[in-house]
């Protein structure tokens, strides 16, 4: 999972 | 998600509630900077891009509506409420805030987390958010007496990320194990401009004396 689609946080 | 980081969400939901509950029942936005709010709604806009592709949770996308539309409103009301936008302390509101967007729009397209549209903007984002709060404290500093309001907005705006801190801390040991590396120096950034204000507001909290930063 690529950091990017770790935008889990706002 | 873990309790660091719904605290720190909580916590910036708080200081964008006690704004609006100055401006509104004073009717007031005095000592509030109009270049900050506006800095906000770049990096509101700017980050939350997969607001309508991405969908995370609920929660998620509850809280973009809300910090959007919230720094939306408060951009409006400074700049165009009848009554609210004659307390604008523009003459003391005098940070050039458009200065502080090439820097991070180019730091975001040198070291971005990916080469794409998106994520360079979530890049100058987290960067542009960093030193938004600039013209805020330079506000403060010009602004002979900071009422308690403004004082408690400002101390929630800091502590949000400083929870935010912790929370990617927390992440790393529980979750990920990897270095952001993006986030983290700029929260750290962030969370450091507000050291001298932190101190002054703890002080004053601490004296029971009216908050005054030296200029």
């Amino acid at each position: 999972e690529p950091e990017s689609k770790l935008h889990d946080e706002l | 998600m873990n309790i660091f980081r719904l605290a720190g969400d909580m916590t910036h939901l708080l200081s964008i509630v006690v704004l609006l509950l100055k401006i509104r029942t004073t009717k007031s936005c005095a000592g509030i900077s109009l270049k900050t709010q506006e800095l906000y709604v770049i990096v509101f806009i700017t980050r939350y891009l997969d607001l309508f592709t991405r969908y995370v949770s609920f929660y998620n996308t509850a809280m973009k509506l809300v910090f959007i539309g919230t720094s939306v409103a408060i951009v409006w009301y400074m700049r165009l409420h009848k009554v609210v936008k004659q307390t604008y302390s523009r003459d003391e509101d005098t940070f050039k805030h458009y200065l502080l967007i090439p820097p991070c729009f180019i730091l975001a397209l040198l070291i971005p987390l990916e080469f794409t549209v998106t994520e360079i903007l979530w890049s100058f984002s987290i960067y542009l958010e960093a030193v938004a709060i600039l013209p805020q404290l330079l506000l403060l500093q010009r602004s002979s007496n900071i009422d308690n309001l403004t004082g408690s907005y400002v101390f929630l705006l800091g502590a949000y990320r400083a929870l935010y801190i912790v929370n990617w801390v927390y992440r790393f040991f529980t979750e990920t194990h990897k270095i952001r590396w993006i986030p983290w120096i700029s929260g750290l950034v962030q969370t450091a401009l507000y050291a001298d204000f932190f101190y002054y507001y703890i002080k004053s909290w601490k004296n029971h004396e009216k908050l005054r930063l030296p200029a």
